[in-house]
């Protein structure tokens, strides 16, 4: 499956 | 967003106030004739903030928040990166530019080099990412980055046999931001789907892992209630 990359963190 | 990233983040809020405001007693203690206690204590011993990890940290931030004018999240997280950066920057400002604070520097107990972090973390994150772009390369670096960064401060405060107060609750509050992201982790990973982060997960476990020593310290000089004094 593919990976979103998101970064909501800080 | 949930109370344990909530109140990770507002921790590590607080860890940066405590610096600031430790800075901020050292400059205006300077310059009374007659000194209160806290202020003879700030002045006459060094400061114990090791400006290798404030150095490291700035890298950290300026290098994992790359992304703060391209992509936007939410109007939260853009201030709190602001916020990061700017104290960041004018900690690492403080300690070497201002003539008071600077003096409470102590250089040579402070001796980690920067090189063997950076290094080993950049490698690191060229070999290991989630997706090999520019900006991906730099965010996962600052993770591995941010991991050991506390490393030349715990190594200073080892050193250091009298570690103030604010020392300590800033050291304290820095491992508290990591155990309760760990917890944000856990409840992320069962409230929301395909919420997988390997990277992130293991580089803040370490990070976490890595003030175990200090926390039992910590937690024991509170039990007893003695000052806090790590082994040397």
């Amino acid at each position: 499956p593919h990976i979103t990359v998101e970064h909501d963190e800080l | 967003m949930n109370i344990f990233r909530l109140a990770g983040d507002m921790t590590h809020l607080m860890s940066v106030l405590v610096l600031l405001l430790k800075i901020h007693t050292i400059k205006s203690c300077a310059g009374k004739s007659y000194p209160c206690s806290l202020c003879f204590i700030l002045l006459e011993s060094s400061s114990g903030i090791s400006l290798k990890t404030q150095e490291l940290y700035a890298l950290v931030f300026a290098t994992r928040y790359l992304d703060i004018f391209t992509d936007f999240i939410s109007v939260y997280n853009t201030i709190m990166k602001l916020i990061f950066l700017g104290s960041s920057f004018s900690i690492v400002w403080y300690i070497r530019r201002h003539k008071i604070v600077r003096r409470s520097y102590d250089k040579d107990q402070d001796t980690f080099r920067h090189f063997f972090l950076v290094l080993p973390c950049l490698l690191l994150a060229l070999i290991i990412n989630e997706k090999f772009t520019f900006k991906e390369v730099l965010w996962t670096f600052s993770l591995y980055l941010e991991a050991v960064a506390i490393l030349p401060q715990l190594i200073l405060l080892q050193r250091t046999r009298n570690i103030d107060n604010l020392t300590g609750q800033y050291v304290f509050l820095l491992g508290a931001y990591r155990a309760l992201y760990i917890l944000n982790w856990i409840y992320r990973y069962f409230t929301e789907p395909h919420y997988v982060h390997w990277i992130t997960w293991i580089s803040g476990l370490v990070q976490t892992l890595l003030y175990a020593d200090f926390f039992y310290y910590y937690f024991s000089s509170l039990k007893n209630n003695v000052k806090l004094k790590l082994p040397a």
